[in-house]
């Protein structure tokens, strides 16, 4: 199953 | 002051039409250079990032940098009531505006409009999105991407998208079945409908249809659509608009666990 991962795990809050 | 204007409401409609599906609100960040935009949808699985560059407008001033927040229902109600030839101006005061005006004026100069919208508050995440070297980068027809995102969410949730030096395979399963839509990479590449692979290193990648499906309404923006993909890392979907700006549309990857 895959699962879906968060947008903001790739791009550093500023 | 802020007054910005564009000869055709047009692409201010499709602009608005394009992420309005996909973001609530968003803070219109105007500066010297233009309007920019970026936030993320709710559930944080996507990104949009706007750019309006202000020598695209037929008239732009810009005092002070301004920061609008801007409710996108609202805002695109207010588009539709501009006729697609229509002058729109946007027009605000610099200094921590609560407004915003929006004044159309038809081609023949006999019927002007103006609404003024309420600005919002709105607190939101600024990200940082890093310069990425893709191992692929596809350009293909965003009319048959949308397509093929339309289709096969009939078949699945998921869209498994495969691209090597042959083409690039979009393939999904669920309870129905399967499909799979393989597009070659064409010799005439400067053709509207063409097909272009620029392969580093193959990639294979999924993701949900549902937020693709939301970023092909960008598709009356831009002929071409441009796929920029690195396994684990979220897909960029791009359009155009014109020679003024783009829509970046960023999509988390789904993982096998």
């Amino acid at each position: 199953m895959a699962l879906q991962t968060s947008i903001a795990e790739y791009f550093n809050l500023r | 002051m802020f007054e910005a204007s564009l000869a055709q409401s047009a692409i201010l409609k499709k602009v608005l039409d394009a992420i309005k599906d996909l973001l609530n609100e968003a803070n219109f960040e105007c500066t010297d250079d233009g309007i920019k935009v970026q936030a993320m949808d709710n559930s944080h699985v996507s990104l949009v990032s706007l750019e309006l560059r202000s020598d695209g407008f037929e008239k732009y001033r810009c005092d002070r940098n301004l920061s609008m927040g801007v409710n996108l229902a609202s805002m695109a109600k207010i588009m539709r009531c501009s006729s697609n030839s229509d002058k729109v101006t946007i027009k605000a005061q610099d200094d921590n505006p609560d407004k915003v005006s929006f004044i159309f004026e038809s081609s023949n100069q006999e019927r002007i409009s103006d609404y003024e919208m309420k600005l919002m508050d709105i607190d939101a995440d600024q990200l940082g999105i890093p310069d990425t070297e893709y191992s692929c980068v596809v350009k293909m027809p965003s009319a048959e991407f949308a397509r093929i995102c339309k289709d096969l969410n009939q078949f699945g949730e998921s869209l498994v998208i495969s691209c090597s030096k042959e083409g690039i395979k979009f393939s999904t399963s669920g309870d129905l079945g399967s499909a799979n839509v393989k597009l070659a990479q064409t010799t005439d590449a400067d053709k509207d409908d063409a097909v272009t692979i620029e392969m580093r290193s193959p990639v294979t990648l999924t993701f949900a249809c549902r937020y693709l499906n939301h970023f092909t309404k960008a598709t009356p923006l831009s002929s071409q659509v441009q796929l920029s993909m690195s396994d684990e890392i979220p897909l960029l979907v791009e359009y155009r608009i014109g020679d003024m700006g783009c829509i970046k549309y960023y999509l988390a990857p789904k993982i096998d666990d």
